[in-house]
């Protein structure tokens, strides 16, 4: 799945 | 990774190595909110949950434990070491933090971006996170005098926040033309909250005086 959005974020 | 989002991590995490700096070997933490740092650990362990289920890159896994880690050992060291504890402004910090946590819990479970129970609690902290520098915000106001190592700290974690604007900025530009809305309303609004801040610690660099918030 992709990741949702902002979660590669810290 | 563009730059603007690795320099906003970076100033984050020199923020950090600031006030373990300053805790370390001044051994005092007179200055700082208890209750800001007890917020964000709450915020990095709500946020980072998803350690255990999902895997971005060794940057993000090692970054999120550096943050989940700095911050209980923050407040370790503000609650338990027998030196520091005592130079805790006790009396000053005196905003009601938990009050802050109701509302953002309530909001997340309003506005969360799937009903889940990690996405809940991802929008919680990003809720939290905005809110939750108000306690060393209002310390610093109480504070007649406000070491070097404080600002720069409450300085550099601002700039941190305003450089992740810019990071988003970019990737709309250059990567999916998505709006965001929880973080970017959220974190407009936590950069919002250090503009009295940087205004007058500016302004004290400028003219080389002592950092001082009007009450």
């Amino acid at each position: 799945r992709e990741l949702m959005e902002g979660h590669d974020e810290l | 990774m563009n730059i603007f989002r690795l320099a906003g991590d970076m100033t984050h995490l020199l923020s950090i190595v600031v006030l373990l700096l300053k805790i370390r070997t001044t051994k005092s933490c007179a200055g700082i909110s208890l209750k800001t740092q007890e917020l964000y650990v709450i915020v990095f362990i709500t946020r980072y949950l998803d350690l255990f289920t999902r895997y971005v890159s060794f940057y993000n896994t090692a970054m999120k434990l550096v943050f989940i880690g700095t911050s209980v050992a923050i407040v370790w060291y503000m609650r338990l070491h027998k030196v520091v504890k005592q130079t805790y402004s006790r009396d000053e910090d005196t905003f009601k933090h938990y009050l802050l946590i109701p509302p953002c819990f309530i909001l997340a479970l309003l506005i969360p971006l799937e009903f889940t129970v990690t996405e809940i609690l991802w929008s919680f902290s990003i809720y939290l996170e905005a809110v939750a520098i108000l306690p060393q915000l209002l310390l610093l106001q109480r504070s007649s005098n406000i070491d070097n190592l404080t600002g720069s700290y409450v300085f550099l974690l601002g700039a941190y926040r305003a450089l992740y604007i810019v990071n988003w900025v970019y990737r709309f530009f250059t990567e999916t033309h998505k709006i965001r809305w929880i973080p970017w309303i959220s974190g407009l609004v936590q950069t919002a909250l250090y503009a009295d801040f940087f205004y007058y610690y500016i302004k004290s660099w400028k003219n080389h005086e002592k950092l001082r918030l009007p009450a």
